[in-house]
């Protein structure tokens, strides 16, 4: 009972780990938890059609069960009026700060991986999974042309037979801001900050890549395996997810424009010195 | 001169698709961001024009005041922020409907006072920043916190909040850690 984030409508419980474990949302109670995973980028040997390598054109795994980044360390957490957050790290240079503010009806999960080790000269796909019960039919939703959320189907096209040779890739599709799924009853959405690429590879789970690092080109024409570096290293990249839950059409829509919208469209922030008072400023 | 002409021109450049998926070969990358960025500039400059024909001058200058933005507070990095006693943050919503942000900005210690356009001090709160961020490669930057404050902001308009150091304030808004075991 005590380990929980949020104040307001919007209460996230939490695991030993620091992890997501149950989240309500006027007393909407889902369990859920939230875990991050890599795949191998296959290497390819770049032959027509075959075997070609995972880059920056193609997601590609090697394997379909992808390893887990295990937690590390003790999480610490941060509460206060306006906001509560756990610090935690995981394994493979994963890190995310889970913060649920006070009065906003979502927990916010920025996340922060890289440089993506390479040591063992295998290329790796981040990925960050959120597992609940729900029955969603192989169903889920992406926006993917950045307009509506587009109904899809696990191992399906609504105009041809699909012959599913890539259980995963087969199954990616592109993000724009958000990806959602329901069981009719609960509906689950995570927005994204920018365009990312996600599924929904079983029942009750969405998943979403967060960053990649390759370390072979994919003959698509770029000519170069997607191994971006800065400072010696490969890159960091930091983003954020919003983890929203509902429970109708109507208030899952509702709360995902508009975060949406001011997620594309943030207040922008500048700055003026001034050695006056407020009054004299004022 | 500010122009959003420059970013006009960028975004259509980036509009190839290799721009929107990032299948570009690495230098043609570093050119797309490079323009990016002083399409942003030029932005900006247009937004400072605007700021100051809403602001009071200075008693000792008849210039404009002076406006900065720090485009890497994506590392949580923003040296006016990390250095200054006092300052005004210029919050500005561009959607047509109000919104509240929680702004966080990078400071070095706690102990500031956040005063809304009312004269009113508005509650603050001080959480350390992860030690992940701190190590990104490249940051440059003397910030180990953020300072926390929610913007309620009109539609399609702006506030700004007059942030002041006051010692005495930063024992009560930082928050104190805890471990989860």
């Amino acid at each position: 009972k005590k380990a929980f984030l949020g104040k307001g409508k919007f209460l996230l419980g939490v695991d030993r780990n620091g992890r997501i474990q149950r989240l309500s949302h006027n007393g909407n109670v889902l369990d859920v938890t939230q875990d991050y995973v890599w795949y191998e980028g296959h290497p390819g040997n770049n032959s027509e059609f075959e075997f070609r390598a995972s880059g920056a054109y193609i997601f590609r795994p090697w394997h379909e069960k992808p390893h887990v980044a295990q937690p590390q360390g003790n999480p610490i957490v941060y509460k206060g009026p306006l906001v509560d957050e756990i610090h935690m790290n995981f394994g493979f240079n994963v890190s995310q700060v889970l913060r649920v503010y006070k009065d906003k009806p979502e927990a916010e999960i920025e996340w922060l991986v890289g440089p993506i080790p390479i040591g063992d000269h295998v290329g790796k796909e981040v990925v960050s999974r959120f597992n609940t019960q729900l029955d969603t039919k192989k169903t889920f939703y992406t926006d993917s042309n950045g307009r509506q959320l587009l109904k899809r189907e696990r191992n399906f096209r609504p105009t041809w037979n699909l012959n599913v040779t890539e259980p995963i890739a087969g199954n990616y599709y592109p993000i724009n801001s958000r990806i959602a799924m329901n069981d009719g009853k609960t509906f689950v959405t995570v927005l994204t900050d920018r365009s990312q690429g996600g599924s929904s590879l079983k029942d009750g789970q969405l998943e979403i890549m967060i960053h990649r690092r390759l370390l072979y080109d994919d003959a698509f024409g770029v000519g170069e395996a997607l191994n971006e570096e800065a400072f010696g290293e490969g890159l960091v990249v930091r983003g954020k997810h919003w983890l929203q839950v509902s429970s109708s059409a109507e208030a899952s829509a509702k709360n995902h424009r508009l975060r949406a919208q001011q997620a594309f469209m943030d207040a922008q922030i500048s700055f003026t010195p001034t050695s006056l008072s407020f009054q004299e400023w004022k | 001169e500010g122009d959003v002409s420059k970013m006009r021109e960028v975004v259509a450049v980036a509009q190839h698709h290799d721009a929107v998926t990032g299948t570009a070969k690495q230098a043609v990358t570093f050119d797309y961001q490079q323009r990016l960025s002083e399409g942003i500039q030029d932005c900006q400059e247009v937004i400072k024009y605007a700021y100051q024909n809403l602001m009071p001058t200075s008693k000792s200058s008849a210039a404009p005041p002076e406006l900065i933005f720090c485009p890497l507070m994506n590392t949580t990095e923003c040296p006016i922020t990390e250095t200054s006693t006092q300052l005004i943050d210029n919050v500005y919503n561009p959607l047509a409907r109000p919104v509240s942000k929680y702004v966080r900005l990078p400071v070095t210690s706690p102990g500031f006072d956040v005063i809304a356009p009312n004269g009113q001090k508005i509650e603050t709160q001080v959480i350390p920043i992860p030690k992940p961020v701190l190590l990104i490669p490249g940051r440059k930057s003397s910030a180990t916190y953020e300072l926390i404050f929610r913007a309620d902001l009109p539609p399609i308009g702006f506030k700004s909040f007059f942030v002041i150091k006051n010692a005495s304030v930063a024992e009560r808004q930082l928050s104190k850690p805890s471990r989860m075991a």
